[in-house]
């Protein structure tokens, strides 16, 4: 055991205990190990250096390394929290822990307040609701035209935005998803509850016994 | 239910094409 991780901490930056962060997350110590399985793969798959690259992580989601998506690359710069342009295992697991079923609301909201918030400003402004509203536009098979889409911002910012000033503050934001609780629904992942079983296809070789986390 | 009566981020919710689950499909 000591031995796999000495060797785990030289070939991958930012590996940590799967104890320590199984006691950090909703995850078990065998979740976090085969979390460390599916981090070993992904993060191999471009350039084997131990950590996920942009490029890697868009090839695990969509199978395409090229393939540009704006909530993909918002997703990534959110789990990149050193901001070095790569995700480490540490971060990979505590980032996916905010998806899991049992992580709390307030993190789920705190997450999806920053995820909106494009720029990073503290507020969600109307252009970047604009720029995501195009984005998914896009990305799929609806066309609105622009008058609609300046219809859907002005609806969305006169529930969202109370006090008029243009931009969507985090309070404003929590009271927001509060009367509007199917904006969550995304920030929880099911599967996250037992993913040993559910995707069995990624190799997992426990060395720890389980301890109740 | 019409695009227009929802609001942006009922749209951007339902229509996001990210499911992390792929991760888990590597």
């Amino acid at each position: 055991m000591g031995c796999f991780q000495s060797k785990a901490r030289r070939q991958y930056p930012g590996y940590e205990d799967p104890v320590n962060l199984a006691s950090q997350t909703a995850f078990s110590v065998s979740e976090v190990e085969a979390l460390f399985e599916l981090f070993k793969s992904i993060s191999s798959s471009v350039v084997d250096d131990g950590l996920i690259n942009k490029e890697e992580f868009h090839l695990a989601l969509f199978k395409n390394r090229k393939r540009e998506n704006l909530f993909a690359n918002r997703i990534f710069d959110l789990f990149d929290v050193k901001q070095k342009g790569v995700i480490d295992f540490g971060d990979f697991v505590r980032s996916l822990n905010v998806f899991h079923p049992n992580a709390s609301h307030e993190d789920k909201v705190d997450f999806s307040f920053k995820l909106y918030d494009l720029d990073g400003t503290g507020f969600i402004e109307r252009k970047e609701v604009k720029q995501m509203l195009i984005a998914l536009l896009c990305e799929s098979e609806m066309r609105l035209s622009d008058e609609t889409i300046e219809m859907i911002l002005d609806k969305t910012f006169s529930e969202a935005d109370v006090n008029q000033d243009g931009k969507i503050d985090k309070l404003e934001w929590q009271e927001f998803v509060s009367r509007n609780p199917s904006l969550m629904k995304i920030m929880t992942l099911p599967y996250l509850r037992d993913i040993t079983t559910t995707f069995p296809s990624f190799v997992f070789n426990s060395e720890v016994e389980d301890i109740a986390t | 239910e019409q695009p227009t009566s929802m609001n942006a981020f009922e749209l951007i919710s339902m229509s996001q094409g990210l499911n992390l689950g792929n991760l888990f499909d590597h």
